[in-house]
């Protein structure tokens, strides 16, 4: 564990801590994506699946069951909780997400580190996750107020990765044979994809303005 | 228990 790892997955786990205070104080999703939401559910399943197999430590089983849980019942929550469901704007949230999930698997299919099946899911986790957060940019694009709380959690999502990079970085000079090609490179679309949101959202901190995405 | 290489990461 180093500094980055830790601050990578304490940024995570704040994204996840500021979108559950948001839909469980405020009772409200607006402007949230489901469908980024159900990707995730997705990520976390196929990521750690081998939860009861391989044991890493206490801290990386307990964060493990924090992010199952909370995507679970974020899902739950937009989806069946009356008075946040209501909240839920479906007429944007129109990103045919299904979509997404079909190169992520055929593209673990083909590149991956081990064919077997923990393996090939858990690369594919990686390449959904990369790519979860286009729904929510998506919706975000056209949704023109978008509330504080909301645009910190997407800030804290996309930063988490980043300091992942800088982990990544830290490894590879501090572990001999530490190369991981597919995380490094789907980490790294990973947060390129958030780069335009980044630039708005210091746009509108700087000049202290409500944040708006360009249509 | 069997820890696979590489993925101690979350």
């Amino acid at each position: 564990m180093n500094i980055f790892r830790l601050a990578g997955d304490m940024t995570h786990l704040a994204s996840v801590l500021v979108l559950l205070l948001k839909i469980h104080t405020i009772k409200s999703c607006a402007g949230v994506s489901l469908k980024t939401q159900e990707l995730y559910v997705i990520v976390f399943a196929t990521r750690y699946l081998d939860i009861f197999t391989s044991f890493v430590s206490i801290y990386n089983s307990l964060m493990k069951l924090i992010f199952l849980g909370s995507s679970f019942s974020i899902v739950w929550y937009m989806r069946y909780h009356k008075a946040v469901h209501r909240t839920y704007d479906r007429e944007q949230d129109t990103f045919r997400h299904w979509f997404l999930m079909l190169p992520c698997i055929l593209l673990a299919l083909l590149i991956h580190e081990k064919f077997t099946f923990f393996e090939v899911m858990w690369t594919f986790s990686l390449y959904l996750e990369a790519v979860a957060i286009l729904p929510q940019l998506v919706l975000l694009q056209r949704t023109r107020n978008i509330d504080n709380l909301t645009g910190q959690y997407i800030f804290l999502l996309g930063g988490y990765r980043g300091f992942y990079i800088l982990n990544w970085i830290y490894r590879y000079f501090t572990e001999p044979h530490y190369v991981h090609w597919i995380t490094w490179i789907s980490g790294l679309v990973q947060t390129l994809l958030y780069a335009d949101f980044f630039y708005y959202y210091f746009l509108s901190w700087k000049n202290n303005k409500k944040l708006q995405l360009p249509a | 228990l069997v820890t696979e290489p590489g993925h101690d990461e979350l």
